[in-house]
């Protein structure tokens, strides 16, 4: 068991640094509380945005914390592709910059996986191949409309 | 291999019928505050079985039945979605010894459906080079296609069934697992990241976090 | 202590409908879950977004709530007026749309009191009289820049 | 009245001394993640006691000194925050019989400060009309300002002392809440929301929720 959870761990650190580096420009790894004996311990992101000093997750803002989350569920996803993902607002706590480096690397995965996004930020939606728009009147069922289904510019 | 349609019946703020076709690659989707993009995703889970009624914001699985059409029918009524995936370039799934392992298991609990869809999943041939379809046996199989559909009846007093189906064929939820399984679709796959995920993996303590290595180990 | 409880509750549940129906097009009150003994039971926000069946916080989704908890904020605020507000992102949640109506509201009060409002959606920076904008080199400390003490149009 | 400056020495992010004039109605501070907005929102919070260590995302108080000065410096390290709020337009504070109650209060425990502050606060009269100014004994107090300060002090050992100023003069926390308290700015009054106190107010339960009613009746 100790054995099937190191090599887990080092595939999913290995994937950590990789993710976090092209999200944020910084270095970043796993941490276990207790490398010889990892049941008896927890696990920490530790992050390292370029030219800051090394802080765990409680320190950073707010989206340098998002930033450091959702590079471990990249790596965890990276361990066990999928054919498709769907994410739910997952942009939200980011500025315009970091919402263009996360759907540039969103882009760039779906060359080889599906990916459904749902996102209320320009950037994002500005860089997908397609928008799916939903609506809901008053007192009515939602509406699914502009199913475009050729690649589009952004209608936002 | 990619999602190509979901089709949701009176499940949540959808009534009716409404097709969702969709394609490979970067799709977003938006829409106003309340209007119904996290109940898409929410038909997702249903449909595949990867969530329980607390994972789709409901307090009973009844919940996920459109308001209106509780409130307005006598009898009973039902949703359901149906998840149609487009299969093409599956091929390397492993051909013929798929086969044999499911069989297996098909034959233990004696029902049709899943070899019925192993037919239809395992021996999916790559794409043929244009020109040559005439020649390959499963050239009938034009569609490509694996479709789950899930259906909730809930009766006037409130008690419920639910129904798993595969190409249209009943199965039950350990068998829909197993073929998601060979599709690489797994439940704490973390595939699907709901409105919140993230907010919820800064929060945990660092056991939790190990504990999610544990789990995919 | 009940008597300046209901008169605190009364007044705030008064302020959280007028706030929430200029924030969100629809009808919202203040419930209690024992109204005779307040002080045995809490306290649930219901909403009614405009044409939607009356709903607890729960059931709705992550724009309807955040926009009834800031209903219930602003209305607490209401209750005991201060000269000035300071939000950290509290648009994070809201699509284009509701970040304008807020903005709007904002704008309105701020006749009266001084808002300082750190936002990252465009609709908000475009809508305040002024914009500070903070940033931090690398490794450098955090550097406040163009304050712009005159009116402004929007820079972003 | 409004918040004229704020000033931050060596505080959290910020290295040396960083002047953010500010001016009355809608201010919008804006800038990439992590640049230090929220920790401007903590300065805030720090100066005017409005939140302990945990409030201001810092394990210990100690941890609000720039870590640059911190890593540096063989000696003690100080942080210190200055609110200078601008007070025109507060004459209707009711002048006179504020000073009564107050010098009750500074009398006790010999702080000369609080009086001082008083001078400043309670006599500001409402401003006068054009070309009066002359006659009026207070005109001196041409700035109409009222300025906290709070400095921490950490020694190499990690011990540290942290004090309030009101004008340039020493005084208590209390004393400083009863001072906001007149300016209405109270501790649980809500008017600084932080980056996730909407979230928090969401998965409150109702009990917690009543309770926020009850700190204010
Ligand atoms: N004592 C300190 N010395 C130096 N830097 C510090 C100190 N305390 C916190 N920081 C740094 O301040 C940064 C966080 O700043 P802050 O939370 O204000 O960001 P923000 O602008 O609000 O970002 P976001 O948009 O992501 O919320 C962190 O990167 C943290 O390392
Ligand atoms: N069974 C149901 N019948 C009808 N409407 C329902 C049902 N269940 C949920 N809803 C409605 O669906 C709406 C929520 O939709 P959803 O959570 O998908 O919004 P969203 O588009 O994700 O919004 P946001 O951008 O705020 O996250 C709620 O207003 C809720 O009332
Ligand atoms: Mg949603
Ligand atoms: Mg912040």
């Amino acid at each position: 068991r100790q054995q099937a959870f190191k090599e887990a761990f080092d595939a999913v650190n290995i994937n950590f640094q990789a993710i976090f580096a092209e999200l944020s420009d910084g270095d970043g790894h796993l941490q276990l509380d207790d490398a010889n004996d990892p049941f008896n311990g927890g696990l920490n992101l530790v992050a390292h945005p370029k030219g800051k000093p090394v802080q765990r997750l409680a320190s950073m803002s707010g989206g340098e914390k998002s930033l450091t989350a959702l590079s471990f569920i990249f790596a965890l996803q990276r361990y066990r592709p999928s054919p498709f993902y769907a994410f739910d607002e997952v942009d939200m706590f980011l500025d315009g910059a970091n919402v263009e480096r996360l759907a540039r690397m969103i882009k760039q995965q779906a060359k080889q996986a599906q990916f459904i996004v749902v996102s209320l930020r320009r950037p994002m939606i500005e860089s997908s191949e397609r928008t799916i728009g939903v609506t809901q009147a008053r007192g009515a069922f939602t509406q699914v409309l502009g199913i475009d289904l050729l690649p589009q510019s952004a209608s936002v | 291999m990619y999602i190509k349609r979901l089709e949701l019946s009176n499940f949540k703020s959808f009534g009716g019928t409404t097709p969702v076709p969709l394609l490979p690659g970067f799709t977003v989707i938006s829409g106003p505050n309340g209007s119904g993009k996290s109940n898409l995703i929410d038909a997702l889970l249903f449909c595949l079985g990867l969530a329980g009624s607390k994972g789709m914001r409901a307090e009973r699985l009844p919940d996920l039945v459109n308001h209106t059409q509780t409130s307005r029918s006598r009898s009973t009524v039902e949703a359901s979605v149906t998840v149609t995936f487009d299969l093409v370039g599956m091929g390397g799934m492993g051909g013929g010894q798929q086969l044999e392992t499911v069989n297996g298991n098909g034959n233990g609990n004696g029902k049709n459906a899943v070899s019925a869809v192993d037919t239809t999943l395992t021996v999916v041939p790559d794409p043929l080079p244009e020109g040559d379809t005439a020649s390959s046996p499963f050239s009938l199989h034009a569609s490509l296609e694996w479709s789950v559909t899930r259906k909730l009846r809930v009766t006037q007093q409130g008690t419920y069934t639910s129904n798993y189906y595969i190409n249209g064929q009943p199965c039950t939820l350990t068998e829909l697992h197993e073929e998601l399984n060979r599709l690489r679709v797994y439940p704490e796959g973390y595939n699907v990241v709901l409105q919140g995920d993230v907010t919820r993996i800064i929060s945990m303590n660092s056991r939790e976090r190990r504990e999610i290595i544990d789990e995919l180990a």
